[in-house]
This record gives structure tokens, C-alpha cells and sequence, in this order.
């Protein structure tokens, strides 16, 4: 679908992408890690879209399996949300994707 | 108005009342430390009631100063939000709180 094109295009495009919700704080909480790393991310805050961000939410189900926030993208890769990006920071995983994908 | 005495009442007649959102991952968070103290909250769910939800967090707000969730109480005193429980929590204050409100 026409969407489907758009995320993958945007996730292959950009080295960090995170889908968001501004009210958030999990979504928060992933962009100001990104942010101490000095990684500046793609951020698409899914309600600031109006219809189409529930049907952005359902695409990115569809391609990653999962409907929640945040969405992380390193390097065309899902990462998964807040907790996963976390957990990769702390085993030390996270810096080598960021510098494969060129985001550091 | 009718909704602050309820507020009012609630958070008189239970030693520990948390305002949450099912889908919200702050309030997953105080709710599991919560159980983790072995202590049972009363936990209202503001998307779960309808047209009463928004009029509740606009109550909660002209009582608190606080609009987001998760909104705690303890002893019927107003806590705070998710990380504020947890500093209290982590600073010991937590304990005697809970006690003094008879909920462990
Ligand atoms: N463990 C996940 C939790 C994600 C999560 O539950 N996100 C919530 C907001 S904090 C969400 O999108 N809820 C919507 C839903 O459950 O439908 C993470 O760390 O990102
Ligand atoms: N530091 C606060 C943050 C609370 C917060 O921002 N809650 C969000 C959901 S995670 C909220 O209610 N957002 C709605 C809004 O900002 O209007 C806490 O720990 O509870
Ligand atoms: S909505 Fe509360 S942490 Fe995401």
C-alpha cells in the first residue's frame, strides 16, 4: 500500500526513526536518550497527523507486529520500543548500530 | 461540584488511589510497584468511563494542578505522577507513607 511505501522508504532514508506520541513519556524517554547520545532522530509523532496517523499505527503493525509507541527504526532495522532501545544501550549494542547506520 | 466530592471521597475512604490509563506504560509502571509492595490500590482507569474520563482529569486538575497521569494519592494526600512515587520510593519516604495510610 501507498503507506507501506512511505515507512519503508522513510526508515531506509534516515539512520534513527521514532514514531511517537507527543504526550507520551516512554516516547519521551527514547528521543532524549537518542538526544544525550547526540543522535538527532526522524521523529513522527503519530498524533499530530490527524486520520492518518491511526493508519500509519496499523501499517506499522502490519510490518513490524507491533501497534504501540514508540516505534524505533536503526538503520532500516525495527528495534522495537522504549524498553528494547534501552536494553540495548545498557548491554552496550546500541552505539555499534548507531555508528553502522552513520548516526554518530 | 459533584465530581470534586467524589474525588474527595475516594481518595478519603482509600488508603491508595491511582488514576491511570490502561494503555499508558507510566501507570503499568506505579501500578506494578505497587503490587511489587504488596499493597492493592483502588485504580480508576479515566479511558474506561466513558465521557466521564476527560471531566474526571479536568477535576483531578483543578484539585492537583495536575492533568497527566498516572495521579497518586496516599492517605489522601496528592503524590504526584510516576516518577514521583518512584523517587520517594527510592529515597524510603514510601514506606512510612503507606503505613501511616494503613495500606500495608
Ligand atoms: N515495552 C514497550 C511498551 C510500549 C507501550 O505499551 N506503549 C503504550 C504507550 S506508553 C502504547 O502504545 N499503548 C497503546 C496501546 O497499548 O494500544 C516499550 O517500551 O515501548
Ligand atoms: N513525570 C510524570 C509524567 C506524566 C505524563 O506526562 N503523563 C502522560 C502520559 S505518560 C500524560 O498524561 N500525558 C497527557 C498530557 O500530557 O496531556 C509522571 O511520572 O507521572
Ligand atoms: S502514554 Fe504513558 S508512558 Fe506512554
Amino acid at each position: 500500500s501507498g503507506l507501506e511505501d512511505t515507512v519503508k522508504k522513510t526508515i531506509s532514508e534516515n539512520p534513527v526513526v521514532v514514531y511517537s506520541k507527543t504526550w507520551c513519556s516512554y516516547s519521551s524517554e527514547v528521543k532524549s536518550l537518542f538526544t544525550r547520545l547526540g543522535v538527532e532522530p526522524l521523529v513522527i509523532e503519530l498524533d499530530q497527523l490527524g486520520s492518518e496517523g491511526p493508519q500509519l499505527q496499523t501499517t506499522l503493525e502490519m510490518l513490524t507486529g507491533q501497534h504501540t509507541v514508540p516505534n524505533v527504526f536503526i538503520g532500516g532495522k525495527h528495534i522495537g520500543g522504549c524498553t528494547d532501545t534501552i536494553k540495548l544501550h545498557q548491554t552496550g549494542e546500541l552505539e555499534p548500530l548507531l555508528s553502522e547506520a552513520g548516526a554518530t
